[in-house]
Order: structure tokens, then sequence, then C-alpha cells
């Protein structure tokens, strides 16, 4: 009904209710698709922005670390901004003509309730770990791309325990499920906080991937469009060279299963927030991050494959 | 939920491969019950640590003591989160 604040941190309730919201305002364009439970029984919902056919999709995520609240609001900020720039914003117009985007803005609701409730730290799944007293898996070291190798945990009490076998978390396997059942990904997005970084593959080697150029040149060019909005500078590069090198990551899955246009974003902390980043930040946050990804998006739309 | 009164987040910039071993120590330490927010990668790059409150003293001389650079990013991280979560609820009564 238009008085969703996206200037503020909401509870997973309060999501749920504006993405029911979205699809009631926009009902010839948004639905939601439903993709599975989490361990804790929460509904895996999807938005699927589509002008129907069976088109090939883009896939964007947010929210796989618990903790990292800005991604969260920051997808559901850009969902809000598909649906109303559909029909109005030539570019997402024609992209949507063409393709369909599918957001999942709450990839870990367990973690994002334990998060808001009893541990803001959280940013792990909250499966039972059977043999310890720890909780959780780092969702982000548990897809099927180099599983267990560097930097990733073998201790269930690491923040980045990558778990008992790959897929072992229901919410990662559920978007393996869904991608591989629907065929027709074409481009892997997803959103972290924080660091300013826009990265591709691959993270659990340091090799170069095939397609290094192109997707280095594609971060580039999206980079400079998010730093262009409110100067937030960005580092571009695999996550192996960027970072550090990171084993069991989604977007070395995606990119392992055939989807060429693969990136993982850090959002902004541009201060001394980290994590707790205030929420009078979430607009500039997600208006700049949304140039970024719409650079992605007509890049992935004029480059069939 | 779990308040974290006084912990504090250190940014921490190491200056060699050196430091940077000392940091892949530190966080070896469990009983220090240390939270990297951002982890170390190479030489100059910062790295940030949530520390809880009663170690804090034990990690600052660690890296004193070592001639690791660090300053205080995050005073009071509770401070944060109790403002947080008043805007959580502001925006929460605004809306009903």
């Amino acid at each position: 009904n238009g008085n969703f604040n996206f200037e503020a941190y909401h509870t997973l309730q309060e999501i749920a209710q504006e993405m029911d919201n979205l699809v009631a305002q926009h009902p010839g364009l948004v639905s939601k698709v439903n993709i599975g439970h989490s361990f804790e029984n929460r509904p895996m919902d999807v938005l699927k922005f589509s002008t129907g056919g069976d088109k090939p999709a883009i896939w964007l995520d947010a929210g796989i670390h618990a903790r990292e609240w800005v991604t969260q609001a920051a997808a559901l900020w850009t969902a809000n901004k598909i649906a109303s720039d559909y029909g109005n914003d030539p570019s997402i117009t024609s992209i949507l003509d063409t393709m369909d985007i599918f957001l999942l803005p709450v990839t870990n609701p367990d973690g994002y309730v334990f998060s808001q409730t009893q541990n803001r730290m959280w940013r792990k799944t909250r499966s039972k770990v059977s043999g310890s007293l720890c909780v959780g898996v780092d969702p982000n070291r548990n897809w099927d791309a180099g599983f267990g190798g560097p930097g990733a945990s073998n201790s269930p009490c690491s923040e980045s325990y990558h778990g008992p076998r790959a897929n072992s978390e229901v919410e990662v396997k559920s978007i393996v499920d869904f991608i591989q059942s629907h065929g027709k990904i074409k481009a892997f997005i997803t959103l972290h906080s924080y660091s300013q970084l826009l990265m591709f593959p691959y993270g659990y080697t340091c090799a170069k991937s095939d397609n290094f150029d192109e997707l280095n040149a594609v971060a580039q060019k999206a980079a400079q469009s998010l730093t262009g909005l409110h100067g937030t500078k960005y580092k571009v590069g695999p996550i192996c060279s960027v970072i550090y090198q990171a084993s069991g990551g989604s977007i070395d899955w995606a990119y392992d299963s055939g989807i060429k246009y693969s990136f993982a974003f850090e959002l902004r902390d541009t201060g001394r927030y980290g994590f707790l980043l205030p929420a009078s930040q979430i607009l500039p946050t997600a208006e700049e991050t949304w140039l970024g990804l719409k650079t992605i998006m007509e890049h992935v739309q004029d480059h069939p494959y | 939920s779990r308040r974290l009164g006084r912990d504090q987040v250190l940014e921490i910039i190491p200056r060699n491969e050196e430091q940077i071993q000392n940091l892949v120590d530190l966080e070896a330490e469990e009983h220090l019950q240390l939270d990297f927010w951002k982890s170390y990668t190479i030489p100059g790059e910062t790295v940030h640590v949530r520390v809880p409150f009663v170690n804090v003293q034990a990690v600052k001389v660690f890296l004193e003591s070592l001639g690791i650079a660090y300053s205080i990013m995050i005073e009071d991280v509770q401070v944060l989160l109790d403002k947080e979560k008043e805007e959580m609820l502001f925006n929460q009564r605004r809306e009903r």
C-alpha cells in the first residue's frame, strides 16, 4: 500500500508482508515462488519478475550471511525498484521483455531471525551439527565447488564451518535444486556485506576462469556505474585475489554449473560501522548497488548464450 | 538478545606477512572468542575483529607487543546495537 519504509531494517515477518504487497500491487509482473523451507521450517520464497513465457532468467539473492542486514534491505528495495520501473525505465523494461528475474531477499531466514532476536552477530545457518554443541554452517562454504578446500573450516564451531557435506544445508540445496530444475538461469548475483567489492569466480582456486576477461570487464563497468552515484569506491576481481581463497562458495558453484555471469557484491560500509550499518545508509547503498546490478543485467541481456 | 556490552571492534593493519601470521595465530586462540568481521588478506589491508570486552586488554597487549598497528573502530558494540533496536521499534510503531 506504499507506506513501507525502505529506509529501515525490518523483521522477517515485515519483509514477507512487503513481498506479498509487491505481488498484490504488480499482479501482471510479480509473483511469489516457494522453493523450499529452511532448517527451522521457514518458507524460502522467491519473487519472480516475469512478463510471461519461458524465458532465460537472472538469479539475485541476499542475506545468505544473516548479520549482513543491509543486503536483505537492499534486496527488498531492489524488488520494489524493478516492479515500479518496469514500463517506465527503458532498460529494465527491455530486460524484462526478454528475461525473467528471480530475487530471494532472505536466503538464510533462520539466521536472520536469530540475528534479530538472539545474537546480532550471527552469520551461519541454524542447523544442528551432530556430535557438536555448536550450531550452524557457513552457507557460503557449503556449495559444491571445491567443497572443503582452503578458506573453509571443518570445525563446527568456526564461523566458516563448511558443514558435513556439500549442500548439507537445506537453504543451499533448495536454491541448487531450483536453479537446476529451471535450467535457463544465465546470471547468478549474490549480495553480501561489507567492504565494497565486486567479485567473480574463482574463490576455491586462484586459477583464472575461462571467461576472466569478459567477467572482469563487466565487473569493472558495473563498479564504475555504482561509484558514479555516491562515490563509493569498489575493488573488482576474482574472489581469490581480491580477498582470499575461499572454497564452497555460491558463485563458484553457479559458474561451474554453466552460469557464466556469476558475481558477488560486498556492499558498503564506507565508515566505521561494519555489519551495524545505520539504517539511514540503506537507501544510498541500495541505489548505488542497483546501478551496478543494472549494468550487469544489461550485459547479460545483450550477450545471450 | 545476547548483550555485547563494551565489546570492541578493532581495526588492525598488518604491515607484513609476519604480522599476518601473528593474526592467524591470534585467531587460533579460540578461548579469546574473536569474531573476524573482515579477515586478514595481504599486508596493508585493514582487518576488523570484534573482541569480547573481557579479552580486549589481552588482545591489545598482544598487538602492541608485536608492534602491530591497530585502532578502535567501534568503542562499544552494544551502543550501536541499542540504537539499531530503538530505530526498529520506532519504525514499527510508526508503521502500525
